[in-house]
């Protein structure tokens, strides 16, 4: 009924201890799991070659600005992974322990206490681990030495009392390892007589509870409770709350949802309605309350258009920057969003989208050539030659006529333009196929998946027929633990490179998109799948097509083991139909970032038993 | 909304603030009910009007006359204003299914026309109001690739033969069109 | 009926587009 207060300090530094050991703990192995293990700097040697040359095509063409911006939003997250206020906590929190553990093993009074535990063992001088042969041979060499009727005639009165007291001691440690009863008292409440005095109290100071400081403490525990916890779990709530599973804002999501609920299919879809969208975007908003949609839509077309907005505002450039930045997240929301409404031309035009804005070009038919560096729009665009759409035409015709064609005439420039037009990475299919895991058909019900065994090939390399590719080569292991998992082999390869996109604010890594829609409603079946990780080795080999002759039906000086085959998985998100027969797929795989580098095609799936 | 007694149409009280659904619906609304207001017969059905099926029966006749002499513009001309002359006069609670079929058929020979004298665009169109419409044949595939690889969009002709081939197999004309396709998309892409 | 004759009305809508996006 009547508590003590811990008045010798024995108990409150336990307490506290445990406290914030209770949470700092975790709080360090979260932060140096972050440190070591968040980093893609885990490259492989391949990657990072590849990634060197890309940035380096891209530096050249990137302008200061976006550099400086670069230099400001990119490094701000390396920077805060080390400098941020958790580490900070984390450190102070150590400090405070070892405080707290010195000022622990400096106080007399718990010393004093801990004295007064019963250790058997450490009585007897025997390890914890100890058997029962040792403890009975240790028992009886000490209870010899100190047994009283064998204690030595000339000890004094005080020797005596404390050789028998420490007979005592160890007869009682014996007992409490061998002896059944005083065992289970020793187990049960810490010393062999049973119960010793307990006491009560409470793990803190008198002056906290009952002193001047109390009403602090008061005060505190009603802050804790009753303002910071709530504020702290509410924000939180709403944080969460307010953005989709996609990461972007709800808000955002539900007006793309009510844009595409009230799509009607007269209405063409254009890139120019896809901005018109996005400019709706709330992140836009969260960013910058003061300026409007139509002000967004503005600047996404300055972007695409390359037009320098800084001249109609001081800052606008960053503005725009950072809108363009965000429309990575945004435009993949929304490509999910249409997908949810089996919209197939939406997706489409979401990735033509993301084409415009990654490279700054227009959606015109002419973009896979004004995508590439120092081409002069006007002078390419009345060339008096065939109209040339494509990057593999261009590459029909030797370098000087494409400086003509280009409008480029200093050698330089036109070196690197072929340098970056050589690597944008085109992708041809070699195979495709729908794939049961052991099995060698599609069989009713059964969940296949498809698996396309493409090449990514350069624009310039002659092309290379699925004939001239040996089987053997786009065979895949079939044991066991590719049974259990056949999309783990598309993890071995090699993550897609840093684009070539100069105009981006962000340097990004490209990926490929791949839409699966049914030939019979023209709807897509199910959410798109991104591909990031091919392996762009063969742009890098030399197979120009202007130079490179056939021979019948096989190409002179064509190795095909010098070339790596990409492997690209899309599961299916519902198994084969119950009947058998024949469906058809068209599947699109788009890429994010370059023109000219996609696929669509269609695919039969025939069911049979 | 408000509404005006002596032509019996409703509309908005203030039409800046409402999305095109609501507006959509009060325009069909006002549609449906001047038709009804015009309409004499008091025992009147679906059936389609004798009166308008004359009409634009003569102008697409005259229009198939118009071919067979070679004229093929006028002819164009003639089946566009039967077109029309359906729209006009027909109400709206006359039979869908037989409205739907006659724009069908008077399209088909639309689009043929047009083909022929090279209007690619208006014939693409007029081939995309009749897949929406759920009309899959396989000639308006075929109509559709040739006029997209007529516009020399060859990647877009490519898909319309395979969704055309996707859903007849076996068609011929498909086939050698899909065949077209992969030959121009070859020096297309150099 | 009515949205037929909408859908039917927006060709000509559909047309600009197309031209002017190829």
């Amino acid at each position: 009924l009547n508590y003590d207060y811990d008045e010798g300090s024995e108990t409150w530094p336990f307490f506290l201890l445990t406290v914030i050991l209770m949470g700092l703990i975790p709080l360090t192995i979260m932060q140096l799991y972050r440190l070591i293990f968040a980093n893609d700097s885990l490259e492989t040697k391949e990657e990072l070659q590849e990634d060197e040359l890309y940035a380096k095509l891209g530096k050249l063409d990137t302008k200061q600005e976006i550099l400086e911006f670069r230099m400001k939003y990119d490094n701000k997250n390396q920077i805060s992974k080390v400098f941020n206020w958790r580490n900070l906590i984390v450190i102070v929190g150590w400090a405070f322990v070892a405080l707290l553990v010195q000022r622990i093993s400096n106080n007399d009074a718990i010393k004093q206490a801990a004295v007064g535990i019963f250790d058997p063992y450490e009585l007897l001088g025997i390890s914890v681990s100890a058997s029962d042969r040792d403890i009975k041979s240790a028992y009886r060499k000490l209870s010899v030495k100190f047994h009283p009727d064998k204690l030595s005639k000339d000890l004094s009165q005080e020797e005596r009392t404390s050789m028998e007291e420490k007979y005592v001691q160890i007869t009682k440690a014996y007992e409490a390892l061998t002896d059944e009863v005083i065992k289970e008292n020793f187990l049960k409440y810490g010393h062999p007589d049973g119960p010793q005095s307990m006491s009560h109290g409470i793990a803190l100071p008198k002056f906290l509870v009952e002193g001047s400081a109390s009403p602090l403490l008061i005060l505190f525990y009603v802050a804790l409770l009753g303002i910071i916890l709530p504020y702290l779990v509410g924000k939180w709530w709403t944080k969460t709350q307010s953005y989709t599973k996609k990461g972007i804002h709800t808000k955002t999501a539900s007006y793309f949802v009510d844009r595409l609920v009230n799509y009607k299919p007269s209405e063409i879809v254009t890139v120019d309605l896809i901005i018109k969208w996005l400019s709706h975007a709330e992140e836009f908003k969260l960013f910058y309350p003061d300026l409007t949609p139509a002000d967004f839509e503005e600047l996404l077309h300055d972007h695409i258009n390359r037009i320098n907005s800084n001249e109609k505002g001081p800052n606008r450039n960053v503005v725009k920057f950072r809108i363009v930045a965000k429309c990575h997240s945004i435009l993949l929301g929304f490509l999910d969003i249409a997908a949810g409404f089996r919209n197939l031309d939406v997706a489409n035009y979401a990735l033509d989208t993301f084409k415009c804005i990654v490279q700054a070009v227009p959606n015109s038919p002419k973009a896979q050539i004004l995508q590439l560096p120092n081409v002069n729009k006007e002078q390419f665009e009345n060339g008096s030659v065939d109209d040339i759409y494509t990057l593999g035409k261009l590459f029909t015709f030797d370098d000087e006529k494409i400086g003509k064609i280009l409008g480029i005439k200093d050698k330089k420039q036109l070196d690197h333009t072929l340098s970056v037009a050589s690597n944008i990475p085109h992708i041809r299919l070699i195979k495709a196929d729908f794939v049961v895991p052991g099995e060698t058909q599609v069989t009713p019900l059964s969940t296949p998946h498809i698996s396309l065994k493409v090449l990514i090939r350069s624009a310039k390399h002659k092309i290379i027929q699925t004939e001239h590719i040996p089987e053997s080569m786009l065979a895949e292991s079939q044991d066991f633990e590719h049974m259990r998992d056949p999309f783990a082999m598309v993890n071995e390869q090699p993550l897609i490179p840093y684009s070539y996109a100069p105009f981006f604010p962000t340097m990004r890594r490209s990926a490929w998109c791949c839409l699966v829609s049914l030939q019979k409603d023209n709807k897509l079946i199910q959410t798109p799948v991104m591909v990031n990780r091919l392996s762009f080795q063969n742009l890098s080999k030399s197979f120009d097509k202007r130079q490179v002759k056939m021979i019948g039906k096989d190409i002179e000086g064509f190795k095909p083991e010098d070339w790596v085959i990409g492997t690209i998985k899309i599961p299916l998100g519902q198994p084969a139909p119950q009947q058998t027969g024949t469906v058809f797929f068209r599947v699109v795989v788009k890429s994010t970032d370059y023109f000219g580098s996609d696929l669509d095609f269609t695919m039969a799936m025939h069911v049979k038993e | 909304l408000s509404y005006n007694q002596n032509n019996k149409q409703i509309a908005l009280l203030d039409p800046e603030t409402e999305t095109e659904t609501p507006q959509t619906n009060i325009a069909q609304i006002n549609k449906l009910t001047a038709d009804l207001i015009a309409e004499s017969n008091p025992n009147f059905t679906p059936q389609p009007k004798e009166e308008a099926s004359k009409l634009i029966k003569n102008l697409f006749e005259t229009g198939l006359k118009q071919i067979k002499q070679n004229k093929l513009p006028d002819a164009l001309k003639s089946i566009t204003l039967a077109i029309q002359m359906a729209k006009r006069k027909r109400t709206s609670y006359e039979a869908f299914g037989i409205q739907l079929q006659e724009l069908q058929f008077m399209l088909r020979q639309k689009i043929d026309l047009q083909l022929l004298l090279g209007k690619f665009v208006d014939a693409l169109e007029d081939l995309e109001f009749l897949l929406g419409t759920g009309m899959a044949s396989n000639d308006v595939f075929i109509r559709k690739t040739d006029a997209l690889l007529k516009l020399k969009k060859f990647q877009l002709a490519k898909v319309a033969a395979e969704r055309g081939l996707s859903l007849h197999p076996n068609d011929t004309k498909l086939k050698a069109l899909m065949m077209e396709c992969n030959r121009n998309l070859v020096e297309f892409n150099g | 009926n009515q949205a037929m004759t909408r859908r039917y009305d927006a060709i000509t809508k559909r047309k600009e587009v197309c031209i002017k996006e190829w």
